[in-house]
């Protein structure tokens, strides 16, 4: 795993918030993929996710395509699915999800969201990529299925080696 | 397998290699010595990858290149 200079969230208690939504799958389908993707990296680390609803979260999440004013344009189809930053204020720690992709729910058809989500959200929270090919922060995509997902090990030591391990385990 | 890439793909490896990798545009006089800022930057993301480290756009590393991916470079460079 490899980290950004070891930059970290100052507090464990984080709020996100889901701006917008993409035309691919339900209101319930993205809400679920999304809050499980957060659960992956609450589940072996101290961090705790609230949602909220209006006013600005420490990971701000939207879909949106093409030139988005960050001056980290999205591709068109395929290539770059999503981007996200390091923790921080302003854009610090926001998710972005190119809405020219085709993103799932369940199916193997274009790219779950949930996968996609919660590599992007381990970028929110502090970790780059790694180069172990089985880790969910190796940049290229890679379907495995969301019903019996388990962090890989390598995730699990970056994120612990950032924040510690969950205390309630 | 040593290719002759096609115009396409050397668009796609200068886009990748400049998004990911840091690539920047070469000026000034060409230097003699020393593999070209390109070829270090293609073995920076062979290194990375596991891949055999050619310094050249091999099937392989076109491969990886093409692959759907995150948009966050590999490589963390300066603000």
């Amino acid at each position: 795993f490899s980290t950004f200079n070891n930059r970290k969230w100052k507090t464990n208690q984080l709020t996100y918030r889901i701006e917008n939504y993409t035309p691919d799958m339900s209101v319930a389908e993205v809400d679920q993929s999304i809050t499980r993707a957060l659960q992956v990296w609450a589940k072996v680390s101290p961090l705790r996710f609230t949602r909220i609803y209006r006013g600005t979260a420490d990971i701000m999440i939207s879909f949106t395509r093409g030139d988005h004013g960050d001056f980290n344009p999205f591709d068109g189809p395929g290539s770059t699915l999503a981007h996200a930053f390091a923790p921080g204020p302003y854009i610090g720690g926001d998710a972005h999800f190119d809405d020219d992709e085709n993103f799932s729910f369940s199916s193997t058809r274009g790219y779950n969201l949930f996968l996609v989500a919660a590599h992007e959200f381990g970028h929110s929270l502090g970790l780059s990529h790694s180069n172990d090919p089985g880790a969910l922060m190796f940049p290229t995509y890679s379907y495995r299925d969301p019903r019996t997902f388990s962090l890989p090990r390598d995730d699990v030591n970056g994120i612990q080696y950032i924040y510690g391990p969950n205390p309630d385990v | 397998l040593p290719i002759t890439p096609s115009k396409e793909d050397e668009v796609l490896a200068e886009t990748y290699l400049k998004r990911f990798y840091n690539l920047t545009e070469e000026t000034g006089p060409t230097s003699r010595q020393g593999p070209s800022q390109r070829s270090r930057k293609v073995q920076e993301m062979q290194k990375f990858f596991g891949l055999k480290l050619t310094g050249t756009l091999d099937s392989e590393t076109l491969a990886m290149m093409k692959k759907p991916r995150c948009g966050v470079p590999d490589v963390q460079i300066g603000h």
